[in-house]
């Protein structure tokens, strides 16, 4: 449902400035929905340097934007309550230039609106537009889009829906806030002519024979195999052996061989923008404990041959024979290669070998906390209302412990959701430390294990740590102050634990059914416990605008074009500036002040401008196409007489 | 996992547990009657 108008599309990077009314949580989640974005199109953000157009996000009352870049500088609200990551690219895809989705021209094909369950004075919130205005850019109607309304929104009674699903499973699904859904990626990379990611470098589920370009290594003694799903115990990752004919992973079998032997499986050559990057996969050690895994990176050695080699980690088998997540911090700056090394321990034989899947390279930070629990239904079935398990200790980046605590059939309150909340634990920095910790924002995500990353729709949820969370009955300590004298001890991770601060809706039951939630049965949190003190003051002050000066080649051509009389006047003398509109080539028109202001449409090789839009221009680098085409047409021309003159002659 | 039962007062909720409000429910309880919801016109619509 995205403007048709181009005149509204953004130049990337989108200049942004981070209010300092935003909270500073709100800061955080912002960022980290710039993060997908950049991760899954080629939408990309920079700080404000004084660009005509940007976004100001800041705290006003609710949670709102303009639709399209007003070229102009807009504001964008993130106020109480909105910062969360699916809130906040819902209002940025609305800044992109997109709209509702249940306001789509064919909505009424897909959705019942219940007008007379309406709240009296809100019927204009479910108002559908015409396909001149926007376009559905050639995609389905989409239940799952996060720019869909829930059920519920704007009803007169608590418990009727205004807004329901033509085929009801889907009355579950809309107005879901987890994180985009893939037509809206889809939308956003056809509206902004995306063909790569500024983030993700390389995935692959070796579902086809090319296995994404990754090759055997020179020089080991076996070689890694492409193998399909087959009997129990073999299963892939991605489909888990759901799909008959489908679902393959690569596997080296360590049976039979000898100690040491080795099989090197190395990715294509690959280009990193960042400095840092996270290897991620899924993989099993299913033949002796003494297999072992070893992540390798192959650098460019200076010389433009990629060969230097780096080792990175070591996966240990052990007798876990389960599929097992991975993430490997990588820190390259140059064109690299990642490199997979099955080796085979010292042992006479055995059953199995090592597999790996599902995997994913992203120039993002690995996260800090990864919890992995197993059997998660039979956890369900087996807990009670307001039964807790705790998560290992993890530390922070800046060395703070923490923990996670999981009440898998959430609280007497909310006994169909699971409730996921944060603590602290007590460390071996804790002397070294500043307490209380605060100004920190504490991340918790429960990944959905799809094998595509930009198909993930994980569930996030963040506060961050300041000196108003005070223990309660206390005389104002702060709870995120040193564990070890507000926490109670637990011997599981023989440290102390505080209080956790968390969220009692975290995920439904239902919901954890759907996706990839549990695959293997397997639930994955992932946290963090991030420093968000550098964003406190983020605030610059907004320039002067100056005018546009994209592709003004044809200044001269402009200033002498026939005009119609100056638009000041056309204002003056009509009641509304803009009735009738007095701009041409479909340019929009804008009351500024009560004088109209034309805002001129543009295309893909010419654009309009002038008071009236009353001029065509052609595009610099078209022009220079043009001109560069035509300069070597004469000469071609010019070379290929002479040669026909030299051999008549 | 060992599983175990903690205070009630042990957990402290950042959402004061209740359910995630929506952005229309948000813009109704802030007072706001923006267009769809929560979509800012130009001021010339």
């Amino acid at each position: 449902n995205g403007l048709r108008n181009e005149f509204y599309r953004w130049k990337f990077p989108v200049p942004y400035i981070l209010g300092d009314d935003l909270e500073l949580n709100a800061k955080g989640v912002i960022l980290e929905a710039f993060e997908m974005f950049r991760l899954k199109s080629c939408v990309d953000f920079k700080p404000y340097e004084g660009e005509s157009t940007y976004i100001r996000f800041l705290k006003d009352d609710g949670c709102w934007s303009m639709v399209g870049d007003q070229q102009t500088g807009q504001n964008l609200s993130i106020g109480l309550r909105c910062d969360y990551k699916a809130i906040v690219e819902h209002e940025i895809l609305h800044a992109m230039g997109f709209y509702h989705e249940q306001s789509r021209t064919d909505r009424d094909d897909y959705v019942t609106i219940w007008w007379d369950e309406i709240l009296s004075g809100h019927t204009h919130n479910f108002v559908k537009y015409d396909d001149k205005l926007i376009s559905d850019l050639n995609t389905p109607y989409d239940y799952e889009s996060v720019m869909h309304y829930e059920p519920f929104s704007f009803n007169k009674n608590q418990s009727i829906p205004t807004i329901t699903a033509k085929i009801p499973a889907f009355n579950d699904i809309i107005g879901q806030r987890l994180d985009f859904s893939s037509m809206d990626l889809e939308r956003l990379n056809r509206m902004y002519n995306c063909t790569s990611t500024h983030t993700l470098l390389d995935q692959c589920a070796f579902e086809f024979p090319n296995i994404c370009g990754m090759v055997q290594g020179p020089g080991d003694d076996a070689d890694w195999v492409h193998k399909k799903s087959s009997l129990a115990g073999q299963e892939d990752h991605t489909l888990v052996g759901r799909c008959k004919d489908a679902g393959s992973f690569m596997y080296f079998d360590t049976g039979s061989g000898k100690a040491e032997d080795t099989a090197l499986l190395e990715s294509r050559i690959l280009y990193p923008k960042r400095t840092q990057q996270c290897l991620h996969f899924f993989y099993k050690i299913s033949g002796s404990p003494s297999d072992k895994l070893v992540i390798w990176v192959r650098k460019d050695n200076g010389t433009g041959a990629v060969n230097k080699l780096v080792k990175v980690k070591t996966f240990q088998g052990d007798n876990d024979q389960n599929w097992k997540i991975a993430h490997v911090t990588l820190n390259v700056q140059e064109k690299f290669r990642y490199v997979f090394q099955g080796l085979r321990g010292n042992h006479n034989s055995s059953s199995g070998g090592i597999v790996i899947d599902d995997v994913t390279l992203t120039e993002t930070p690995c996260p800090s906390a990864v919890w992995l629990i197993r059997n998660f239904s039979r956890l369900l079935q087996t807990s009670v209302s307001g039964s807790v398990i705790f998560s290992p200790r993890f530390y922070s980046s800046e060395g703070y412990g923490y923990g996670i605590t999981l009440y898998p059939r959430g609280t007497s309150s909310y006994p169909n959701y699971c409730r996921i909340a944060f603590h602290l634990c007590s460390g071996e920095n804790d002397e070294a430390l500043k307490w209380p910790v605060e100004n920190r924002q504490a991340i918790v995500t429960v990944l959905d294990q799809h094998p595509d990353i930009r198909s993930r729709m994980s569930p996030s949820r963040s506060f961050t740590t300041d000196r108003s969370q005070i223990m309660p009955g206390t005389n104002g300590t702060s709870m995120w102050d040193k564990p070890s004298l507000v926490g109670k001890f637990d011997p599981s991770c023989n440290c102390n634990r505080s209080l956790d601060w968390g969220w009692s809706t975290f995920i439904s039951h239902k919901m954890l059914r759907q996706r990839n939630f549990l695959k293997n049965d397997d639930l994955i949190i992932f946290a963090e416990f991030k420093d968000l003190t550098y964003l406190k003051h983020t605030e610059v002050p907004v320039k002067l605008a100056q005018p546009s000066a994209r592709g003004l080649i044809l200044e001269r051509q402009r200033r002498s074009a026939q005009n119609t009389g100056p638009l000041e006047a056309w204002s003056s003398n009509m009641g509304d500036a803009c009735d009738p509109n007095p701009c041409q080539n479909d340019g929009v028109c804008v009351n500024v002040k009560g004088k109209a202001s034309c805002r001129c449409a543009s295309g893909h090789t010419f654009f309009y401008t002038g008071e009236r839009c009353q001029v065509a221009q052609v595009y610099g680098n078209t022009l220079g196409m043009i001109i560069g085409g035509t300069a070597g047409t004469i000469v071609l021309i010019i070379v290929i007489v002479s040669m026909l003159t030299r051999s008549s002659m | 996992f060992s599983v175990r039962h903690l205070p009630k007062e042990d957990a402290r909720d950042a959402d004061a547990g209740e359910l995630r409000e929506d952005i229309p429910g948000i813009n109704l309880a802030a007072g706001l009657n923006l267009f769809q919801g929560d979509i800012l016109l130009p001021n010339e619509r």
